[in-house]
């Protein structure tokens, strides 16, 4: 599973 | 974190404390006597500052950080996630509930119907997303959200006869923070492989077009040292 694209900007 | 991001989110900060000491302004005149000309300014003008963008960017905020508490990135992170959220429904709350502040805004001239621009952004979220799910569709809202969110304030500002310094700088540093921000992903396009989302990068160039005319009218005002005035 891809890694969730997890947004790491605010 | 490059220097331009942590630019642009301090730059953001100073955008919401500045309106923060303006509505503190507004409220500290209220206990003193009328004489004092800036109280009287203050509560008889409006304040300039439009409703509708602050209820706007507080929808920004809660769609765009639902990961708040399920995806940690830093201490830094959530804590800014959280001066956001919560400077920007309070500064909702004073506009609309405080019996001072809510004097100085006009609903009159704060027309904008902002729902005309909530509906068209979560449908082309629905559309254009990087994933089909429910936090990132919500994610992808509230980044054309906030790319359209400045309307109403700027719309209100061609109708403010004097536009006050901390609303001017108000709207300026909310502008300079996304410019800065493009700095940052452009930076991270270069130095991270496979750094590419251009959803984000579009928005955000969009949000920061639409501040061309006030930067320039913002420019030419500190320049020739005059009152800054958009034309109507």
């Amino acid at each position: 599973k891809e890694k969730e694209t997890a947004h790491d900007e605010l | 974190m490059n220097i331009f991001r942590l630019a642009g989110d301090m730059t953001h900060l100073m955008s919401v404390l500045v309106l923060l000491l303006k509505i503190h302004t507004i409220k500290s005149c209220a206990g003193k006597s009328y004489p004092c000309s800036l109280c009287f300014i203050l509560l008889e003008s409006s304040s300039g500052i439009s409703l509708k963008t602050q209820e706007l960017y507080a929808l920004v905020f809660a769609t765009r950080y639902l990961d708040i508490f399920t995806d940690f990135i830093s201490v830094y992170n959530t804590i800014m996630k959280l001066i956001f959220l919560g400077s920007s429904f309070s500064i909702v709350w004073y506009i609309r509930r405080h019996k001072i502040v809510r004097r100085s805004y006009d609903k009159d001239q704060d027309t904008f119907r902002h729902f005309f621009l909530v509906l068209p952004c979560l449908l082309l979220a629905l559309i254009i997303n990087e994933k089909f799910t429910f936090k990132e569709v919500l994610w992808t809202f509230s980044l054309y959200l906030e790319a359209v969110a400045i309307l109403p304030q700027l719309i209100l500002l061609q109708r403010t006869r004097n536009i006050d310094n901390l609303t001017g700088q108000y709207v300026f540093l909310l502008g300079a923070y996304r410019a800065l921000y493009i700095l940052n992903w452009i930076y991270r396009y270069f130095t991270e492989p496979h750094y590419v989302h251009w959803i984000t990068w579009i928005s955000g160039l969009v949000q920061t077009l639409l501040y061309a005319d006030f930067f320039y009218y913002y420019f030419s005002s500190l320049k020739n040292n005059v009152k800054l005035k958009l034309p109507a």
